[in-house]
C-alpha cells in the first residue's frame, strides 16, 4: 500500500537528504492515485491535495523533519484530522429520553445496526422502533434482534411510520425509556416521496442525532448522498458499517467532507456486539493502505 | 478522464480506457463509448436447457441478493413453473422476507429456518424440483463478505450440492453487484469467482445516481457478462443489461 511505498520513498529522500521538486511532484501523484484507489471522492482529492500542499509549507518551516518524514506525516495529519481528530461519543440527555433516528440508502446496514446500538447502550433503557414499513418482514427482522438485544420493541403500527414513531413517543413518556432509536427505512436521496417521509416522521418525534448509516465499501457517490441527506432532513452523526471487509473505506472522507458531522462508530461484523468507536488514526492509517 | 473516476471505473481502467482513446479519430464521446461497451461485452453462460434451470444469487450483505432472486422468479414465472429456494439460513426473518416475495410473484417456495445447514436445504430444494421437473429453482444464499473465508467455504459447499444434481453447478451462477460500491466490488467479484465460479452479473441500485463503473474492470477483467441491472424494489424492476445503454449512461 501507499505506507510501504512512502517507506521506499522515505529511504530513498533520507538517502539524498532533501526532496527535489520531481520527486515531491511524484510522491504527490501517488498519494492521489492511492487515495482514489481507497474511494475516496475525486474532488475531495483535489481539495485534499490543496489542503496537503498548505501543510507541507508549514512543516516546512520548522525544519526539524528531514523531507520524506515531513510529507508522509503531513498526509497522514491531514487525514486524521479531515476525519475528526479524536473519537466522538454520543452525548445523551440527562433530563429525558435521546432519540436517534436512523437513515441512509437500501441495505447499507440500518437494521442491523439499530439493534447494535441497542445493545450498546443498553444501561440507557433503549426502546426500538420499526419505522420502515415498506421492506417484506422488516418488522420481523427487527423483532428478532430486538429480542437478542434484550430490548423491546413498539409494535408496528399498520402502515403508517410515522403512527408508529408517535406511539413511542407515548410510551416513552409513559414507561420511561431512555433512548428511543429509530430504524428507519432505505430510500433514495433522489425519493422526494421518501424524503418528505423521512421529515414526516422526524416532525414527529424530534431526533436528538439523525445518524447517516453508509456502507462503509461506497464508492464516489457517497459525498453525493452524504450532502443530499445533508441538505434535505439535517444530519448530526454518521456511521460506516461492514468495515470488517477490506474496503479502504475512503467514503469516511467523503462523508466527512460533504456533511461535517462526526463519525461516532463502524460496523465490523454482522453480530449485535459489531460496533466499535470511530478512531480517526486507524481511519487513516486504512484508508492510506 | 475524471468523468470515468467519478463513475467508479477506477484509476487504472480511467487510464487503459484514456490510453486507447488517444489513437481514436472522430467524435471523442463515441469512442469512449464504443470502447466501454466492448468492454462489457462478455460471452453469456450457454446453459440452461435442461429443466429445472438452475439460478443462484450470491453477494456480499445488502447487495440485493433476495430482491433480484424475487425479480428473477417473477420473470420466469411468465413462461413457466419457479421454485423459489430460501438458502439464506443466517439472516433474521430471511424466509419471512423471501415468502412475502414468493406470494408476490406467485411461485412456490422451499422454507427454511434459521440456524439450520443452507447446504441440506438445498440439497432438499434440488430433490424436489428435479422429481416436480419444475421449469426454474431459483435460490437465494446468505450475504456474505468475501474476507470470511468460512462463509465462502458454505458458499463452495452449496455448489458441490447442486453438483450433485448438475455436473456443472448452477446454470446461472449470479453475484449481485451494488452499483453504490467502489473498488473493493473488483475485489468482490474476483474472490466469488475464484471460489464458485460465477458466470453472470446484477448490477443493482442502478436507479440511484451511483454510475455502477466498477463492472468495467470486472467485466474485462474475469470475462464476467452483466445479465441485468436492479432498478428499483419493486418484483418488476429488473431490466436485460446493455452495454451501449450502460456506455452511455457511464458517460453522462
Ligand atoms: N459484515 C457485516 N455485515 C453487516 C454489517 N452491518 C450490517 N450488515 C449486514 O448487512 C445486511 C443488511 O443489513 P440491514 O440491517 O438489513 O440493512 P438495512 O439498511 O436495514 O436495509 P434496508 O432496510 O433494506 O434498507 C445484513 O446481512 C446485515 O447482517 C457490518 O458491520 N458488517
Ligand atoms: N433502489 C433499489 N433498491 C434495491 C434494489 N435491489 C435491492 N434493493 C433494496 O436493497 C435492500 C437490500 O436488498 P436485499 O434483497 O435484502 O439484499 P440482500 O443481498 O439479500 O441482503 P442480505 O441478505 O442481508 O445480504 C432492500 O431494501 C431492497 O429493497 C434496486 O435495484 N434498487
Ligand atoms: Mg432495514
Ligand atoms: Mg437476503
Amino acid at each position: 500500500g501507499l505506507i510501504d511505498r512512502f517507506a521506499l520513498i522515505k529511504r530513498k529522500i533520507l538517502g539524498y537528504g532533501r526532496i527535489t521538486s520531481q520527486e515531491l511532484e511524484s510522491i504527490n501523484k501517488e498519494i492521489k492515485i492511492s487515495l482514489l484507489q481507497a474511494d475516496v471522492n475525486y474532488l475531495v482529492v483535489k481539495n485534499f491535495m490543496d489542503g496537503l500542499e498548505e501543510k507541507t509549507k508549514i512543516l516546512e518551516l520548522s525544519r526539524s523533519l528531514k523531507p520524506g518524514d515531513l510529507v508522509i506525516r503531513a498526509v497522514f495529519e491531514e487525514l486524521v484530522e479531515l476525519l475528526g481528530s479524536e473519537t466522538r461519543s454520543i452525548d445523551f440527555r440527562g433530563d429525558t429520553y435521546s432519540v436517534l433516528s436512523l437513515i441512509g440508502l437500501q441495505g447499507v446496514g440500518k437494521t442491523t445496526t439499530a439493534a447494535k446500538l441497542a445493545q450498546k447502550f443498553r444501561d440507557r433503557n433503549p426502546l426500538l422502533v420499526p419505522a420502515d414499513t415498506k421492506r417484506p418482514a422488516a418488522v420481523q427482522q427487527l423483532q428478532m434482534l430486538a429480542d437478542r438485544a434484550k430490548t423491546p420493541m413498539v409494535p408496528l403500527e399498520k402502515g403508517s411510520a410515522a403512527a408508529t414513531v408517535k406511539k413511542a413517543r407515548q410510551l416513552a413518556k409513559d414507561k420511561g425509556y431512555g433512548l428511543i432509536i429509530i430504524d428507519t427505512a432505505g430510500r433514495l436521496h433522489i425519493d422526494d416521496e421518501l424524503i418528505e417521509e423521512l421529515q414526516d416522521i422526524h416532525r414527529t418525534l424530534k431526533p436528538d442525532y439523525r445518524l447517516l448509516i453508509a456502507d462503509g465499501m461506497s464508492g464516489q457517490d457517497a459525498v453525493n448522498q452524504a450532502s443530499r441527506f445533508n441538505e434535505q432532513i439535517g444530519l448530526d452523526g454518521a456511521i460506516l458499517t461492514k468495515m470488517d471487509g477490506d474496503a479502504r473505506g475512503g467514503a469516511a472522507l467523503s462523508i466527512k467532507s460533504a456533511a461535517d458531522v462526526p463519525l461516532y462508530f463502524i460496523g465490523t461484523s454482522e453480530r449485535l456486539d459489531g460496533l466499535e468507536t470511530f478512531h480517526p488514526d486507524r481511519m487513516a492509517q486504512r484508508i492510506l493502505g | 478522464m475524471e468523468i470515468l473516476i467519478q463513475a467508479d471505473v477506477g484509476v487504472k481502467y480511467a487510464e487503459v480506457i484514456r490510453a486507447k482513446l488517444e489513437r481514436a479519430e472522430g467524435d471523442r464521446i463515441m469512442a469512449l463509448r464504443e470502447e466501454i461497451a466492448s468492454l462489457l461485452s462478455q460471452p453469456r453462460p450457454s446453459r440452461g436447457v435442461e429443466a429445472p434451470v438452475i439460478t443462484m444469487v450470491s453477494g456480499v450483505n445488502g447487495s440485493g441478493k433476495t430482491t433480484t432472486a424475487a425479480k428473477l422468479a417473477n420473470l420466469h414465472r411468465k413462461a413457466g413453473t419457479v421454485l423459489l429456494v430460501s438458502g439464506d439460513t443466517y439472516r433474521d426473518a430471511a424466509h419471512e422476507q423471501l415468502n412475502i416475495w414468493a406470494q408476490r410473484a406467485g411461485v412456490e417456495i422451499v422454507a427454511s429456518q434459521r440456524g439450520q445447514d443452507a447446504a441440506a436445504v438445498v440439497h432438499d430444494a434440488m430433490s424436489k424440483a428435479f422429481a416436480k421437473k419444475n421449469s426454474h429453482v431459483v435460490i437465494d444464499t446468505a450475504g456474505r463478505l468475501h474476507t470470511r473465508a468460512d462463509l465462502m467455504e458454505e458458499l463452495k459447499k452449496i455448489v458441490r450440492v447442486i453438483i450433485k444434481f448438475r455436473p456443472d453447478g448452477p446454470d446461472y451462477n449470479i453475484l449481485t453487484i451494488d452499483a453504490n460500491l467502489g473498488q473493493n466490488s473488483i475485489q468482490q467479484a474476483k474472490i466469488f469467482t475464484e471460489a464458485i465460479a460465477v458466470n453472470g452479473l446484477v448490477l443493482t441500485k442502478f436507479d440511484g445516481t451511483a454510475k455502477g463503473g466498477a463492472i468495467i474492470p470486472i467485466c474485462n477483467e474475469l470475462r464476467l457478462p452483466v445479465l441485468y441491472l436492479g432498478v428499483g424494489e419493486g418484483i418488476e424492476d429488473i431490466v436485460e443489461f446493455d452495454p451501449e445503454d450502460f456506455a452511455r449512461s457511464v458517460t453522462t
